[in-house]
């Protein structure tokens, strides 16, 4: 849900404002391509309606953003081309070579889902170097990556809170450790959002 | 054998 309101709130920015100031599209592009590589089992294994739906929306909305920020006349303009930097095979490239050697299955399917878990604790990287670069930080774009980093430390609780509690649940080392990685790289930005946030400030990143 | 865990996260 957490995921789902970050989705909403960029959206919002981007639909509203007609702008995508401080909005990486590389991340954009790296998140599609989570998306896309690890729901390949999207017709072959129904969790719930529930899930289904979800994979549906994650996979439909970041290509809606991809459009508004390649291809809407308004938006691409607003896009910091100069400032959003970050190479995606920097990411792309050692993630798969990891899951090619750290895998649960040598199958296609299960190498490319387990490339999805790595590339996800990572895709934020461009979005927070160059939300360094940016001086003004809208409320909005703060908010999204609020959201996207709290939805991962969200998870954290959940998969505690399963081993707990569920009978059968099932450790899984893979996804666990990715998802610490993925929080702790947040840590740094959630410091900076609570403290401007305390202040009533404008968030602003140390450079 | 254990069995793999199942993909029921997002």
């Amino acid at each position: 849900m957490t995921h789902l309101a970050s989705i909403c709130l960029l959206l919002l920015k981007i639909h509203t404002m007609k702008s995508c100031a401080g909005v990486s599209l590389k991340t954009q592009e790296l998140y599609a391509l989570v998306f896309v590589t690890r729901y390949l089992d999207l017709f072959s294994n129904f969790v719930s309606m529930y899930n289904t739906i979800m994979k549906i929306i994650f996979l439909s909305s970041t290509f809606g953003i991809i459009w508004y920020m390649r291809g809407h006349k308004l938006v691409r303009q607003s896009y910091d081309k100069e400032q959003d930097t970050f190479r995606h095979y920097f990411l792309v490239i050692p993630c798969m070579v990891l899951a090619l050697v750290i895998h649960s299955k040598f199958t296609l399917l299960e190498v490319l889902w387990t490339f999805s878990i790595y590339l996800e604790a990572v895709a934020i990287l461009p979005q927070l170097v160059l939300l360094q670069r940016t001086r003004n930080i809208d409320n909005l774009t703060g908010n999204y990556i609020f959201c996207l980093g709290a939805y991962r430390a969200l998870y954290l609780l959940n998969w505690i809170y399963r081993y707990f509690m569920e009978k059968n649940y099932h450790a899984q080392w893979i996804t666990w450790m990715a998802g610490m990685i993925q929080t702790a790289i947040y840590a740094d930005f959630f410091y900076y959002y609570f403290k401007s946030w305390k202040k009533n400030e404008r968030l602003k990143l140390p450079a | 054998t254990k069995t793999a865990a199942p993909k029921d996260e997002l």
